[in-house]
């Protein structure tokens, strides 16, 4: 069962079961699975955030630092609850207007080649 | 540098930073 | 009998009121340092080096920040893995001390409150008008900073 990784995460991060609860500055939490090819999406609720706070979700690879946010340098893609933004080496493009907020559901689908 | 620095800002004890929600942003369109 | 972390925390707090212990001038070393303004015993809290605490990676992206504006880098001073006290733009005039291979004062992290603060004591009896220099421990880099400290001794390089 995938489930959020009790160890591939920030230590200052606190994890329940499958929840992540954060504070301060931007730091990560990976799965406790990766994929490597093929076709995969996962969804996760957007419970809660304290007023003008942001998220950041997408994905990584094992090399990118947890105490940073996902999508700051070129092994993680990363999309921002603020406008929508994507990510990729701490560059923002214009992705998604009008961002995501509390209450929402996200979905990230990752494509990767099958036979390289 | 930091002797001459205008705006420099004396502390009295240590202040913690806040860091910003783009901290780790180089370029954001 | 206190505890000997209540103690440092009387200690370290009495320091902003002896501040009369060290004056700020000219150095041989490096432009401006810190000299001791009457003799002052072997382990004894000189100052506290005062700065804004932050995070290592944004440290790491101030550092390569002041390096482009010319600034250097140090200033900044590591506290423990996670955390770095930055007295570039903010902080006290424990920032000018200067770096010797030799040095009359070790740095020392004490932890008051769950908070960690870094502290200079003096490791030798410092005669009235002798420079504080404390060993800065820079991390090896390739790209080496010249060290000035005059020291018989001296390793050549801050890093």
């Amino acid at each position: 069962t995938v489930n959020v990784s009790s160890n591939d995460r920030a230590f200052q991060l606190s994890i329940n079961g499958n929840s992540i609860t954060g504070f301060e500055g931007y730091s990560m939490a990976r799965a406790s699975h990766g994929v490597s090819k093929g076709t995969w999406y996962f969804e996760v609720n957007f419970d809660d955030q304290p007023d003008d706070s942001h998220i950041r979700i997408g994905w990584s690879q094992s090399y990118a630092s947890l105490q940073a946010c996902v999508g700051y340098n070129k092994f993680s893609y990363g999309w921002r609850s603020k406008h929508g933004t994507k990510f990729h080496e701490a560059k923002g493009k214009k992705y998604h207007f009008g961002g995501f907020k509390q209450g929402d559901v996200l979905g990230c689908l990752i494509h990767l080649p099958v036979d390289k | 540098w930091s002797a001459f620095a205008p705006e420099f800002q004396e502390l009295e004890e240590n202040e913690k930073y806040i860091e910003k929600e783009n901290e780790f942003d180089m370029e954001d369109e | 009998s206190l505890g000997d972390a209540n103690n440092d925390f009387f200690k370290i707090n009495q320091l902003k009121f002896r501040k009369k212990m060290i004056k700020f001038a000219r150095s041989r070393i490096h432009g401006w340092g810190l000299y001791a303004m009457e003799s002052i015993a072997p382990d004894e809290m000189i100052v506290e080096y005062i700065g804004q605490t932050i995070r290592s990676l944004v440290a790491e992206e101030r550092e390569k920040a002041y390096e482009r504006r010319g600034i250097g880098s140090s200033y900044l001073f590591r506290i423990d893995l996670h955390h770095v006290i930055d007295a570039t733009k903010r902080g006290n005039f424990a920032r000018f001390i200067n770096h010797s291979c030799q040095p009359n004062c070790y740095a020392k992290v004490l932890t008051i409150e769950g908070e960690k603060r870094i502290v200079i004591y003096s490791r030798t009896i410092i005669k009235k008008g002798e420079e504080i220099t404390y060993d800065y421990k820079f991390p090896i880099e390739d790209d080496k900073i010249d060290c000035l400290c005059g020291a018989k001794t001296c390793r050549g390089y801050l890093n």
